[in-house]
């Protein structure tokens, strides 16, 4: 038996509109400690990891561990029916193959139950260590979203350099190139519009903008991303989603062939 | 132009 009841709907319709494009189809974990989806883009470059701790959930039952296989357009469809403050429920049981989404108004009037058939998808989960990164950056993520997306307007690719100036964007296409440095500032009123680096070594490594700018659908999630870098490792793009867990974009870096 | 590496190589399958 699976019910989890998340009162503000909307981070899960949020999270649906991040990832729907990157992933079609994935596998959704139900245990004791939370809802995580892992899974990688059709060309295996990028990996989204999700989780959504259980003590986030307003209510949240899960008898037994619990994978549902499911088409993320047809999951987006349907909570695109569910109203930005809805309460969204979760309801599934291991002995049927469909889930039920439903949605309550806030005043309790309108109760909709949409239910999804479930699919057979075999995904291996990948093992994701903990590693020491070079660098990382914590910058107002709605400002890293109109980097990538005018980047994406001159050039493929995006090389991002971390320096003791500061983080680099840089980018070179047919129209010409364009180079943006943003520098640490602590010295702001609100901490969620500081850009906070933290180097331990300088580090430059260049990725496909077009990855990129799908990780910023999640900008709505949260007011801060941290992009994390090391030359040996994908970058990791970090959205938190509000006290309850994070959604995670891994991407593996391009190199001078 | 550019060789872009996968994610996957850099993770160990579980």
């Amino acid at each position: 038996m699976l019910e989890l009841r998340l009162i503000q709907g909307s981070l899960l319709k949020k999270v649906l509109e991040a990832i729907k494009d990157l992933v079609t189809e994935a596998n959704f974990d139900c245990s004791a400690t939370g809802f995580s989806l892992q899974a990688m883009d059709s060309s295996h470059v990028a990996l989204v990891a999700l989780l959504l701790r259980s003590e986030g959930f307003d209510h949240y039952r899960c008898d037994r561990n619990l994978s549902m296989g499911i088409n993320l357009n047809n999951m987006s469809k349907m909570l695109r029916c569910a109203g930005p403050e809805d309460i969204i429920t979760i309801k599934g049981d291991d002995g049927t193959d469909t889930v039920t989404f439903m949605f309550e108004s806030q005043k309790q009037d309108k109760i909709s139950d949409f239910e999804m058939k479930l699919m057979d998808i075999d995904s291996e989960h990948l093992g994701i260590p903990d590693a020491e990164y070079q660098a990382i950056v914590r910058m107002p993520s709605a400002e890293f979203a109109r980097i990538c997306k005018d980047l994406g307007s001159i050039g493929d690719t995006v090389v991002i350099s971390v320096t003791k100036e500061g983080v680099k964007f840089f980018t070179r296409g047919d129209v010409g190139s364009a180079n943006i440095v943003c520098r640490q500032n602590t010295s702001v009123d609100k901490p969620e519009d500081s850009t906070v680096i933290e180097m331990n070594e300088p580090v430059s490594l260049t990725f496909a903008l077009r990855y990129m700018n799908s990780f910023t659908k999640a900008t709505t999630l949260s007011e801060v991303v941290t992009i994390s870098l090391s030359s040996e490792l994908p970058v990791v793009v970090e959205y938190k989603i509000a006290e309850m867990g994070y959604i995670r974009f891994y991407l593996a870096p391009k190199i001078e062939d | 132009g550019d060789l872009q590496l996968i994610i996957s190589g850099y993770f160990f399958q579980l």
